[in-house]
């Protein structure tokens, strides 16, 4: 892991004597190594690499006892700082139900998060309805209806008729039953899908979500800043929940969609099961993506 | 920035970084970069020009022949068993081909092997209606390696020639899934009397490098025989299958454009090459 290849790079370079900025360079090439095999974006990692250098630096870890472990402290706290550090609650609404949507691309988690989510919401004594908009992939309405039931949450849902119209129905009947959550699933989508990327703002609009959550799957690689810009542009996000975190990808992706959206990380999910849901925790991110 | 301009190191280090960003390992990046810079050494590739395609085409080497069809059973019934972790395709990717195959006048019986996942027998269900083929399931919670021995003896009672086998989404860190999946393969190689003509791991385009790691792991519990790659109708270029055949050597298969039935086409490595420059 990352602690013991700079351990054997400062022991290494140790025995040389004094230790220099160009043996900055070396350990600082290993952190560089530990970040893009975690995935992180190419672009992050250099600029994560410099910050971590002048910091570095800046409180003379080469001329610490054990430079090293320094390197290592430095690179924790700021991927710790980078990760973490703003709002990881739902916002709740002042007045009328809290809507919470959720997006992404396709296969990333939402169905089954939306029902976590409102298993999560009743636990803390929250009345959520969930909303079925995807109307396209087959079974997906069929799904959303066997989890909600699996949690003991009602499911709305209006065969394929437009998103933004079963939103509004959705928002519609849950201020007429006392539900003060919405939680609508929305179908897998491509951010180069123009007409996909249009109906997600289209539902937006039709039911301004106090809450937009980016559905990202752990295991994404550099491509994931991609998405994730995209759909902050066409939808403002308001957070992320990391999927599938019980697998073991490292999940660098989750430090370079925060540096160039800053959307924050809400909640991750941790098991297929609907009570796998787990609020963010960002030393241990980071301690995971180091590996 | 391309335009009869020298190679040097610092393209070099832009084409390097062109295969990061499309999630080539580090390792393999390094590999093809050294392997340029030899060229380059030897004077076989003067301008930048020269180095992009000789970078695709060591792309495209590593990547091997792109003529692997699907195998088909000499005599008797072909089984195709599709593994992978959760929510990359293999449902979508089964029904695709089961309505491929029914084009092509063949007869596709679908085992719904998902007993798990809400709705996964409905979502494959609608696939097969789609495909017009039969689908054999169970009720939910039940052994898929018993469905999947009971998809194959219907196969055979019902005059159906290939059987496609779905099976759940499991991440390759759960020991007990992956032993259930080394019980359907096992099953299936003992009802078939062979091991299954194709065992196919799917793998989701805009995977990181734990594409890796599931090719590895998967391959422990069932032998491979090919990939399917899917949502490449993404901008992700799926970089990492150039690891899984450099430390693995299943051959990808087939690759995944969109989420319509017609939406699966075969793997040509050299197109995969260029898609990856452009
Ligand atoms: N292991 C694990 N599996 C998960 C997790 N979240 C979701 N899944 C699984 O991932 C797969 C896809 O989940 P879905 O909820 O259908 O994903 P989706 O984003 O709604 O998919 P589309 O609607 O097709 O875009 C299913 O097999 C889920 O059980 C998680 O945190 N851990
Ligand atoms: N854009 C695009 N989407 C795809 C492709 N293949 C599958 N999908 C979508 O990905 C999502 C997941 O597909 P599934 O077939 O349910 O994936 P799965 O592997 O069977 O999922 P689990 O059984 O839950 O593990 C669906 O929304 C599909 O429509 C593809 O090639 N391109
Ligand atoms: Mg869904
Ligand atoms: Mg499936």
């Amino acid at each position: 892991n990352l602690s013991e290849k700079l351990n054997k790079t400062f022991a290494r370079l140790r025995g040389r004597g004094r230790v220099t900025e160009a043996d900055m360079d070396a350990a600082l090439r290993e952190v560089r190594l530990a970040l893009l095999e975690a995935d992180v974006n190419f672009k992050i990692v250099k600029d994560f690499v410099a910050r971590v250098r002048e910091k570095a630096l800046g409180v003379d870890v080469l001329e610490s006892l054990s430079p090293d472990q320094q390197v290592v402290a430095i690179v924790h706290d700021e991927l710790t700082e980078l990760l973490g550090g703003s709002a990881q609650r739902i916002n709740y609404s002042s007045q009328g139900p809290t809507v919470i949507m959720l997006a992404g691309l396709q296969g990333t988690g939402k169905t089954t998060t939306c029902a976590k989510l409102a298993a999560w919401l009743k636990r803390s004594g929250k009345k959520p309805l969930l909303v079925a908009t995807d109307i396209y992939r087959p079974g997906a309405i069929k799904q959303l209806q066997t989890v909600g039931a699996q949690v003991g949450v009602p499911v709305f849902e209006m065969g394929t008729n437009p998103p933004p119209q079963i939103a509004r129905a959705g928002l519609k009947y849950a201020g007429e039953h006392a539900h003060d959550v919405v939680i609508i699933d929305t179908a897998g989508r491509l951010h180069v899908d123009e007409a996909m990327m249009q109906e997600a703002r289209d539902v937006q609009d039709a039911v301004n979500p106090h809450e937009v959550l980016l559905a990202l799957d752990a295991m994404t690689g550099q491509d994931a800043v991609n998405a994730a810009s995209a759909f902050n542009e066409t939808v403002r996000l308001s957070g992320v929940v990391l999927t599938k975190l019980d697998g073991d990808a490292r999940g660098g992706a989750i430090l370079s969609v925060r540096a160039v959206t800053g959307v924050p990380v809400k909640f991750v999910g941790v098991g297929e099961k609907l009570d796998a849901l787990e609020e963010f925790h960002p030393d241990r991110m980071a301690g995971r993506i180091l590996g | 920035s391309m335009s009869g301009r020298k190679l040097d190191e610092e393209m070099l280090e832009e084409l390097e970084e062109q295969l990061v960003m499309s999630d080539v390992s580090i390792d393999t990046a390094g590999h093809l970069i050294s392997g340029l810079r030899e060229a380059a050494r030897r004077g076989e590739v003067p301008t930048d020009e020269d180095a992009i395609q000789a970078l695709q085409d060591g792309v495209a080497s590593l990547l091997g022949s792109g003529d692997r069809p699907l195998r088909f059973a000499a005599d008797g019934i072909t089984v195709w068993l599709f593994v992978g972790v959760n929510g990359v395709g293999k449902t979508t990717s089964v029904g695709k081909l089961a309505h491929k195959l029914s084009q092509q006048g063949r007869k596709p019986l679908l085992a719904a092997c998902d007993t798990f996942r809400a709705a996964a027998i409905e979502q494959l269900q609608e696939w097969g209606r789609r495909a017009d083929a039969p689908v054999v399931a169970a009720q939910s919670g039940a052994d898929p390696a018993a469905v999947a021995h009971d998809a194959i003896a219907a196969a055979r009672s019902r005059g159906r020639d290939i059987v496609l086998i779905d099976t759940a989404g499991r991440l390759h860190t759960k020991s007990n899934l992956m032993n259930e999946l080394s019980k359907i393969a096992r099953v299936t190689e003992r009802e078939l009397g062979r091991a299954p003509e194709e065992t196919l791991l799917v793998l989701d385009a805009s995977t990181g490098q734990n594409g890796l790691t599931q090719a590895q792991s998967f391959a422990g519990s069932a032998p491979l025989t090919g990939l399917i790659l899917t949502k490449w109708d993404g901008t992700a270029k799926g970089g990492i299958i150039l690891s899984v055949a450099r430390e693995t050597g299943v051959p990808v298969k087939l690759i995944g454009v969109g989420e319509k039935a017609d939406d699966l086409i075969a793997f040509n490595p050299q197109k995969f090459a260029e898609e990856m420059f452009s």
